[in-house]
């Protein structure tokens, strides 16, 4: 999954 | 950022404003389960913690506290101010069977043991089941008003757009949330008997009627 804490969707 | 997740991220947005607009101008919330609300305004808290630490873009804060404020309005409205035409009684579906095994799987199921990245999960996961206490209350009172309906249709419509948005995302970026599109799968699939309804049913100009 996307790197913890950037996750860039609502 | 794709036209698949635009349109998710405007129909997720449409549907919160029918809801606001449906109970602001009947100054009514019968049939609106406020169990679900308060679920969907748990879900934007717990997602955007990150709010002030993580800046996206512009377009990724605007929605987020829209987002926000939409889910708090829609529960002052239902608790607060129409709160007389709220029927609880038909409100019953019990949290607890929701909230206790989600925050266990966000524990034992994330991408890091760190308190923003558990909201996060969490978050993802309930927003997968949040609308559960809806759907039974419809089931329960056997009908939906038409508005209701179309809510319930940008909101089932929102997550599957996500699905394509995802689906894009993996063979333009090789980009792949698990976590994200597990819930995602789960979350559409519990309203296709409700797609089925509003296609065979509301589309037709009939009011939707459980059998």
């Amino acid at each position: 999954g996307p790197e913890p804490g950037r996750h860039d969707e609502l | 950022m794709n036209v698949f997740r635009i349109l998710g991220d405007v129909s997720h947005l449409l549907a919160m404003i029918l809801l606001l607009l449906k109970i602001w101008r009947s100054k009514c919330c019968t049939g609106i389960s406020g169990k679900s609300q308060i679920l969907f305004a748990l879900v934007f808290t717990t997602r955007y913690l990150d709010l002030f630490t993580n800046f996206v873009s512009l377009y990724n804060t605007v929605m987020k506290v829209i987002f926000l404020l939409c889910a708090y309005l829609t529960v002052y409205m239902i608790y607060g101010k129409f709160r007389k035409t709220f029927d609880s009684e038909n409100d019953t579906f019990r949290l607890e069977f929701l909230l206790v095994p989600i925050t266990g799987l966000s524990f034992l199921e994330n991408y890091s043991f760190t308190p923003l990245e558990i909201l996060w999960t969490f978050s993802i996961y309930l927003e997968s089941v949040a609308i559960l206490p809806q759907l039974f209350m419809i089931s329960k009172t056997g009908e939906a008003e038409t508005i209701t309906t179309h809510y319930l249709f940008f909101l089932g419509l929102y997550r599957a757009l996500y699905l394509a948005n995802w689906i894009w995302r993996y063979h333009t970026e090789n980009f792949y949330d698990q976590i994200a599109v597990v819930s995602g799968v789960v979350q559409t699939i519990f309203y296709c008997d409700f797609f089925y309804l509003y296609v065979t049913k509301v589309l037709k100009g009939k009011k939707l009627s459980l059998p």
